[in-house]
């Protein structure tokens, strides 16, 4: 089964330094 | 700002449109490719050289063996109750009936449970039609896989099944089919949706429903096709890989332009737009043209074996299957934090409302097979409401395409597959 995904749960799954990499593509 | 820069460039730059007239020219030229035609290997050979026309020289092909399932005359005539032709497509692989046809009378059932709760006499010598209606593919597509050898098993002399799709201009939609081990191989072929309600209705008034099924093919198991790899080197790790892919095989009616050419062109349009922009990731972008997909994900499994010691490096493989519509962000396979990280690197994608992420455990068709061993990956998540109602018909044209749709995805799969290859830590497993 496909199902959208709650992002919220991946609030602590990054770390803060990873998610600032991945933002800095845009 | 790469995001951007993409998106633009693809969008409203130099790239605009592109995608769509290069997926125009190439199925105008070769139309439909199917697995051990030379049509196939011809439009193999076109897409190298068109690869290589943008100086992009690291091509290289894998040979395949596959099967060559070849379609002759189909004709269905309903003798009873009244006179009707009925429209047909034989699924791949199916047998061919003696050159009169056969000639019997039709067992409705819409479901194997019901197939099963009938005598054997009841359908011994008689036509099973699985009248089976959509609900999701994966769900009714076993009708047309499995149902020859399950109508086979009670003594059935040919099985028919109704489209697997949720709406049909009386189009009869084929697929593959295989038969089970130590049952009689009998013809077995789709016919449309209009005319197994047709069917349907008059056995439910008990009336009786002859019909002669008339199919001739021929089925050689010895060809050689490939699949294609065309690697855009990182700069850093050039061992490790990011795989787009999609399939270069088609069915052998309509232009193969839905199924699969969109997700093979936006693939293909990868390296290609990174190459113009000279945007180099760290990790080697991998596009794999796939060969022999619609006979059983034939190229997948082979490269599967032949690179199975290498598959460590794969950092993460996405494939476009399930049509080229506006992109509306990826279906995702992998560890919570792989899909956390796709999930932070989709939010990137707003602007063109590309950013859901559908957690799936097995997307895609080719890549299920490396997905299936470990391996993170996703298909493109699109807006393909209508996908089955081309699926594997005549009318899987260019036509079905739009040029704004394929540049946002070609757009979106450029930029995911630049940002994944490009980031300084790897996708988890």
């Amino acid at each position: 089964a496909s199902l959208p995904k709650n992002t919220e749960e991946c609030s602590n799954v990054l770390t803060e330094e990873l998610i600032k990499e991945i933002a800095a593509y845009d | 700002d790469v995001v951007n820069e993409i998106l633009q460039y693809v969008i409203e730059g130099d790239f605009k449109g592109q995608t769509y007239d290069e997926l125009a020219k190439f199925v105008d030229k070769f139309g439909p490719r199917p697995s051990g035609t030379e049509s196939l290997e011809n439009s193999i050979d076109y897409m190298i050289q068109l690869t290589r026309d943008e100086d992009i020289n690291n091509v290289v092909t894998e040979e395949v063996q596959v099967p060559l399932w070849e379609r002759g005359e189909e004709k269905i005539t309903m003798h009873e109750p009244r006179h009707k032709n009925i429209a047909v497509l034989g699924l791949g692989r199916s047998v061919s009936t003696p050159p009169e046809g056969i000639t019997a009378e039709v067992v409705v059932v819409k479901s194997f449970d019901e197939l099963e709760s009938q005598e054997e006499n009841n359908i011994k010598g008689k036509i099973v039609l699985f009248n089976a209606i959509f609900t999701k593919y994966g769900e009714t597509t076993v009708y047309r896989t499995q149902g020859a050898t399950r109508a086979a098993q009670k003594g059935a002399v040919a099985s028919l099944v109704r489209s697997v799709a949720p709406f049909s201009i009386n189009s009869p939609h084929t697929g593959a089919q295989n038969y089970g081990e130590n049952v009689t191989k009998i013809p077995t072929a789709a016919i449309t949706i209009e005319d197994a309600d047709l069917i349907n209705r008059m056995y439910e008034r008990g009336e009786k429903v002859v019909l002669n099924i008339q199919m001739q093919s021929t089925y050689e198991t010895n060809k050689v096709s490939r699949n294609t790899l065309v690697d855009y080197k990182g700069i850093q790790y050039p061992e490790k890989l990011v795989i787009v892919s999609g399939h270069i095989d088609s069915w052998d009616v309509g232009q193969g332009a839905m199924d699969d050419g969109g997700g093979l062109f936006i693939s293909w349009a990868v390296p290609v737009i990174l190459h113009r922009l000279n945007l180099r990731p760290k990790r080697t972008i991998r596009s794999i043209f796939w060969t022999a997909e619609e006979l059983g994900l034939i190229g997948a499994y082979a490269y599967e074996e032949r690179h199975r010691n290498e598959s460590d490096n794969i950092n993460f493989i996405m494939e476009s299957d399930e049509g080229t519509f506006a992109p509306l962000g990826l279906e995702v396979a992998g560890s919570q934090e792989a899909r956390c990280m796709i999930a932070e690197i989709l939010k990137l994608f707003q602007s063109i409302n590309a950013s859901t992420l559908v957690e799936s455990d097995s997307p895609g068709s080719d890549i299920a097979v490396l997905v299936n061993t470990g391996i993170p990956g996703a298909s493109l998540y699109n807006a393909n409401e209508k996908y089955f109602w081309f699926h594997h018909t005549e009318g899987d044209t260019i036509t079905v395409e739009n040029e704004h749709e394929l540049d946002l995805g070609a757009a979106f799969w450029t930029a995911v597959a630049y940002i994944i290859a490009d980031l300084s830590v790897d996708i988890p497993r």
